[in-house]
C-alpha cells in the first residue's frame, strides 16, 4: 500500500458483509469489491485526478494563499457502479433490490 | 437441471416454471435445508441481473412472499403478509406462482383403451379436475372479516405437475391502495380437501416487481440492510451492532504503534523548545544565536536530561541521529 501513489487515486477494498454484521440477512453477495478514493489533490493537479473547475480555482486560491485556511480540494469517488443484493426482509422473504452507488470505478478531485 | 425461466418475465403468458433442483450457487447461498421454489426463483433473478444488468422487471427491486397456509370452512387459504413492501416502492407487476399436483388418475383420454372382450367396452374412468379456481381476496392486517374478494381465475390443469404463474398486478396494486396488505388465495379444484393440507415447499408465492424512487437517496442501503444489533438484547457479551464475536473472529487485528522507538532529528547539544512554545519577548534572533556557531556542549546524559527538564522532553526517549561536521555547520548557519 505505500508504493501507491500519492496523488487523488481508487485503492483496493474488499467488503465482506461477514465483517460489518449483516451476513444474517445477506444472502448474496457474501462479498464485494468496493474500492475508496485517497490521495493528494495538490496544485498543480494533473489531468488524470479529472479536477471540476471549481476544483481547480480552489487549489490555486489556496496555492497562492490570498486566504488562509482553504484546504485542497477532497479526492472523492466520481463514477460509481450499482450492486444487486439479495437478502431477507423482516418476514423473512427473499428481496432482490439493485442499489446504485456502492462502487467506485474512477476517482476525482472535488 | 431444466432451463431457468426466461425474465424479465411478460407476467401475462402462463410461464411454464419447470421445478428444478436448485443449483449449487442457490445451495451454497440459501444455505443447507431444503429450497423452496420462491427462494430459487429468487436466485435466479439475481444471477440474470449479475450476467446481464438487466433490471429485474424493469425495476431496482423484486420481493418475494411466501404463503403462509390456513384452513378455512374446509378450504385451503393461502395468506400473504404483503406488508414489507416500502412506501417508496412503485409496483410495476406481480405474478402468482403454484404448481399444479400431476392428477392423481391418468384421464380417460390419456389412457389406450384395449377392450378385453367384444361384450365389455373401455370403462371410462370419469375425468379429473381439469380446471383450479383461484379466488382472491384482501384484507386489512387486524380484521376479523374474509376480506374483501379482488378477483377470481379459472386456470387450465396440465397433465403432469408443473409451475404456472399469472399476473395478479391489478389485484396486488387495488389491494395496496386501499391499505389491505393482507392478501389470501383460495384454490378450488372441485375436490374435497383429505385432511388438513401441510405446507410443502412447493406452496404458491407471489413476486412484486417495483421500483423502488427512494433507492437513489444518498444512504438507501442503510434504509434496509442496517438493521438492529443482530445480538438479542441481554447477549452474554453484548457487542457493538455487527461486530463479530472476537473469539471466533478470524479477521487479523493490526497493531497502529509504530515499530521501535520514533526517530527524531533534533540537535544535539541544543536547548530544545517545544515547536509550538510562543518565544518570550525580550528573545531576539541574534539571542538564540550569539555567535555564528554555538559551541557544541556535550550532551548530559539520557537520566540528567530527563531529569533536568522532564516536562520538556517526550516521555518516550528518542534516538539522536548522527551527523557529520559539516552537516552540523550547514544546519546551523541555517
Amino acid at each position: 500500500q505505500w508504493d501507491e501513489p500519492r496523488v487523488c487515486a481508487r485503492r483496493y477494498l474488499k467488503v465482506d458483509f461477514a465483517d460489518i454484521g449483516w451476513n444474517e440477512w445477506v444472502i448474496s453477495p457474501k462479498s464485494f469489491d468496493a474500492y475508496y478514493c485517497a490521495g493528494a489533490c495538490e496544485f498543480p493537479m494533473p489531468k488524470i485526478v479529472r479536477p471540476s473547475n471549481h476544483a481547480t480555482i480552489q487549489s490555486i486560491v489556496r496555492a497562492v494563499g490570498i486566504i488562509p485556511g482553504i484546504p485542497e480540494p477532497c479526492c472523492v469517488p466520481d463514477k460509481m457502479n450499482s450492486l444487486g443484493v439479495l437478502f431477507l426482509d423482516e418476514n423473512r422473504n427473499v428481496v432482490l433490490k439493485v442499489y446504485p452507488n456502492m462502487s467506485v470505478e474512477t476517482c476525482a478531485c472535488r | 437441471s431444466h432451463s431457468a425461466p426466461s425474465w424479465p418475465f411478460s407476467p401475462t403468458a402462463a410461464d411454464n416454471l419447470q421445478e428444478s433442483p436448485p443449483g449449487d450457487a442457490a445451495t451454497a447461498a440459501l444455505g443447507p435445508g431444503p429450497q423452496d421454489m420462491v427462494a430459487v426463483h429468487m436466485l435466479r433473478l439475481y444471477e440474470k441481473y449479475n450476467r446481464r444488468g438487466a433490471q429485474p422487471g424493469g425495476g431496482n427491486t423484486v420481493r418475494s412472499f411466501r404463503a403462509r397456509l390456513e384452513v378455512v370452512n374446509q378450504k385451503a387459504v393461502y395468506f400473504f403478509n404483503l406488508s414489507s413492501i416500502q412506501d417508496s416502492e412503485m409496483i410495476l407487476t406481480a405474478t402468482f406462482h403454484f404448481y399444479s399436483e400431476p392428477p392423481r388418475w391418468p384421464r380417460a383420454r390419456d389412457v389406450p383403451c384395449k377392450p378385453r372382450a367384444k361384450s365389455t367396452p373401455c370403462r371410462m374412468l370419469p375425468p379429473g379436475p381439469t380446471r383450479l379456481h383461484v379466488l382472491f381476496r384482501s384484507l386489512a392486517q387486524n380484521a376479523a372479516t374474509q376480506g374483501l374478494l379482488r378477483g377470481a381465475m379459472a386456470l387450465a390443469l396440465p397433465s403432469r405437475g408443473l409451475w404456472q404463474a399469472k399476473d395478479i398486478s391489478t389485484i396486488v396494486k387495488a389491494a395496496r391502495r386501499n391499505g389491505e396488505l393482507l392478501l389470501t388465495a383460495q384454490l378450488d379444484s372441485g375436490e374435497r380437501v383429505p385432511g388438513v393440507p401441510k405446507s410443502t415447499p412447493r406452496a404458491p408465492y407471489i413476486l412484486v416487481y417495483a421500483n423502488d424512487l427512494g433507492i437513489s437517496e444518498p444512504n438507501s442501503v442503510a434504509v434496509t440492510l442496517q438493521r438492529y444489533d443482530p445480538f438479542p438484547a441481554g447477549d452474554p457479551a453484548p457487542r457493538a451492532a455487527g461486530v463479530r464475536n472476537s473469539s471466533a473472529d478470524p479477521r487479523v487485528r493490526r497493531a497502529a504503534q509504530a515499530p521501535g522507538p520514533l526517530q527524531d532529528n533534533e540537535l544535539p547539544g541544543l536547548d530544545e523548545r517545544p515547536a509550538r512554545a510562543p518565544l518570550a519577548p525580550h528573545f531576539h534572533k541574534q539571542e538564540l544565536w550569539p555567535g555564528p556557531f554555538r559551541t557544541l556542549k556535550p550532551r548530559p546524559a539520557r537520566k540528567e536530561r530527563r531529569r533536568k527538564g522532564q516536562d520538556s522532553f517526550p516521555a518516550i526517549p528518542s534516538q539522536v541521529l548522527d551527523f557529520d561536521e559539516k552537516t552540523m555547520q550547514k544546519a546551523r548557519r541555517r
